[in-house]
């Protein structure tokens, strides 16, 4: 049986969305050196099966959104990270150590149904 | 919003959140790497996160560790070819016990040419010391010379490698304690004894000491893969 398209609008389907924190907002920046934020990007939105493909998907994605499209009871594809880079943080602790540490998949740059 | 915080907190490997009253001035080679890392992560150019380029190690925790220690001043002037002596004591407590030790540098910053034009030849001694308590009191033993070098002229910062002594202080849980020790080389003749007090308290103004660490968190980056023959 075909699959009905569905009528997702552009904006509710799976992105981007951008999101700075401000370390002083926090008051982190007592101890945080550098950077001054960090970019909490996150992924939302919808992953129609009709758009699958388009929503830059893993092949996994693709073969869930139509096992769900046939059967329900299968969870549908999610709106996930799909490449994400690294940060570095430059802080000090409570003994007065400077420390510099790196951290990886910390930041979403793309996001994509998986 | 507490929760969260103390979450946070954990992730990087603190206990709670930090408070200094004032920022330790940050070395320029964290600087640097800080800013290439941030630098190739903006371009999305790939790059290794467990292993520091910059220093030829591997490691992905860079800890820049304050030195603790104090002077000494001896009592008896008969000890007339000893310029200047100090204990110099590292706190290791903030590295966890999983991380792995790939560089452990001293740093002995001996400020910008305070003695360029003058006489005294000098000559830097470190020896590691092991510090007891027994009945609250603490006492400390010299152990042996481990470095004996002349200081250059014009000095800035001096390195050293203490890779093992500061792994085998860590493994036994505790401080790194060195004894430091700047010595005249050689007969002085009459009348240098006050450029010579004149250099060894502009030394002690301007010494500076710092150790820094670099570890390699085995649950954030794996073990260098052996090359296969």
């Amino acid at each position: 049986a075909a699959i009905p398209a569905s009528r997702a609008s552009c904006k509710s389907l799976c992105h981007r969305h951008q999101l700075f924190i401000n370390f002083r907002d926090l008051g982190w920046h007592k101890w945080i050196i550098a950077p001054k934020g960090f970019m909490a990007n996150y992924c939302h939105g919808d992953c129609p099966f009709s758009l699958t493909t388009a929503l830059n998907s893993s092949n996994y994605a693709f073969m869930q959104a139509l096992m769900h499209a046939v059967d329900p009871e299968v969870p549908q594809a999610v709106c996930i990270p799909t490449k994400l880079s690294p940060i570095s943080m430059l802080y000090q602790d409570n003994d007065d150590n400077v420390i510099l540490r790196h951290y990886e998949d910390m930041v979403v740059d793309e996001c994509g149904c998986g | 919003f507490q929760f969260q915080e103390h979450v946070f907190l954990q992730f990087l490997g603190l206990d709670k959140v930090p408070s200094p009253k004032k920022f330790q001035p940050v070395p320029s080679i964290l600087k640097r790497i800080f800013q290439d890392q941030e630098a190739a992560a903006t371009t999305g150019v790939s790059q290794d996160l467990c292993s520091v380029q910059e220093l030829g190690v591997r490691g992905n925790v860079l800890r820049l560790l304050p030195d603790r220690g104090f002077f000494l001043y001896s009592k008896s002037p008969s000890q007339a070819s000893s310029c200047l002596k100090k204990l110099l004591s590292f706190n290791l407590s903030a590295i966890s016990r999983g991380e792995q030790f790939t560089m452990a540098q001293l740093g002995l910053d001996l400020g910008p040419n305070t003695y360029y034009n003058l006489g005294p030849e000098l000559e830097l001694a470190l020896s590691l010391v092991q510090e007891s308590h027994v009945w609250g009191q603490a006492t400390r033993k010299m152990g042996k010379v481990f470095v004996l070098q002349s200081v250059p002229r014009p000095q800035g910062v001096l390195h050293f490698n203490l890779l093992d002594v500061t792994k085998r202080s860590h493994h036994s849980g505790k401080n790194l304690g060195l004894f430091l020790e700047i010595l005249v080389k050689g007969e002085r003749a009459s009348g240098e004894d006050f450029q010579l007090e004149d250099t060894c308290a502009g030394l002690r103004r301007s010494l500076h000491a710092s150790l820094l660490v670099v570890t390699l968190h085995p649950e954030q980056c794996r073990p260098s893969s052996r090359t296969r023959r």
